[in-house]
């Protein structure tokens, strides 16, 4: 079981 | 006043489908310099961001930067009206809520408008650093697409493992195990049929089949796909459209249990 992350967390909100 | 006009209208229709089974909705930023479209799907795994540029329409006019919201299961449905030889424009008051889309066919025999309601959407934009990524990868589209239908019988992971030699591709299961590996192409009659590597240091990622999966739905927008990698950063799927401008899909790897 491999977990996903979450996209949000490698880039900053502009 | 906002109107872009494109010949090729079937290059939207691609990009709908390209976009449609990943993003239920998204906002159209519509500025003097083109449209640009970014959004995270629906379960903040991956980030598709599309570019088309002014200069690819056929006409294209945007006196203030507007933001059309769209439901892209609707906007799907009306692109589903237009032939694959219409020409498309879309056109919106400048602050309207609603867009219009019109379809002439090659003669101008006929004419068809799709009007839609616009949506108000409150969605996060997330910054896109500049990167130098370790591996980028050039493939045929089509290849990339078989490689992860393929390998999607086995597991719901695939690696992609990049060295200098080429790039593997494979999977694991319950069934066995899967090893596909393409090596760069010497010379090739047609740019779009080659494997190009270009690489600084190696690179094994994993990644989620069913989103690189969805990520092929583009294939056909572009007859070469490009990868780009890092460790511990998301991939980049990028598929040129046209002269127009491109869709870059962001997969976030999978990590270690």
């Amino acid at each position: 079981n491999m977990s996903q992350s979450l996209i949000s967390s490698f880039f900053s909100p502009s | 006043m906002f109107e872009a006009r494109l010949v090729q209208g079937s290059l939207l229709k691609k990009v709908m489908e390209a976009i449609k089974d990943l993003l239920n909705e998204a906002s159209f930023d519509c500025a003097h310099s083109g449209i640009l479209l970014q959004a995270m799907d629906n379960s903040h795994v991956s980030l598709v961001s599309l570019n088309l540029r002014k200069e690819g329409f056929d006409k294209y006019r945007c006196d203030r930067n507007i933001v059309m919201g769209m439901n892209l299961t609707s906007m799907s449905k009306i692109l589903k009206c237009a032939s694959n030889d219409d020409i498309i424009t879309m056109k919106a008051q400048d602050s309207a809520d609603t867009v219009t889309f019109v379809f002439e066919s090659p003669n101008q025999e006929k004419v068809s408008e799709y009007e839609m309601k616009l949506m108000n959407l409150d969605q996060d934009q997330l910054g896109i650093p500049e990167t130098e990524y370790c591996c980028i990868i050039k493939l045929p589209s089509g290849e990339f697409a078989r490689i992860c239908r393929d390998l999607s019988q086995f597991g719901e992971s695939i690696v992609i493992s990049c060295t200098k030699e080429g790039v593997k591709f494979s999977a694991a299961g319950d069934i066995g195990t899967a090893n596909i590996k393409l090596a760069q192409t010497g010379t090739v009659d047609k740019e779009e049929d080659a494997v190009i590597v270009d690489m600084q240091e190696p690179v094994t990622l994993t990644f989620s089949c069913k989103y690189l999966n969805m990520f092929t739905k583009a294939t056909p927008l572009s007859p070469q796909v490009c990868l780009s990698m890092s460790p511990d950063v998301p991939l980049v799927v990028e598929y040129k459209i046209g002269e127009i401008g491109h869709i870059r899909y962001y997969l976030a790897p999978r990590i270690g249990d």
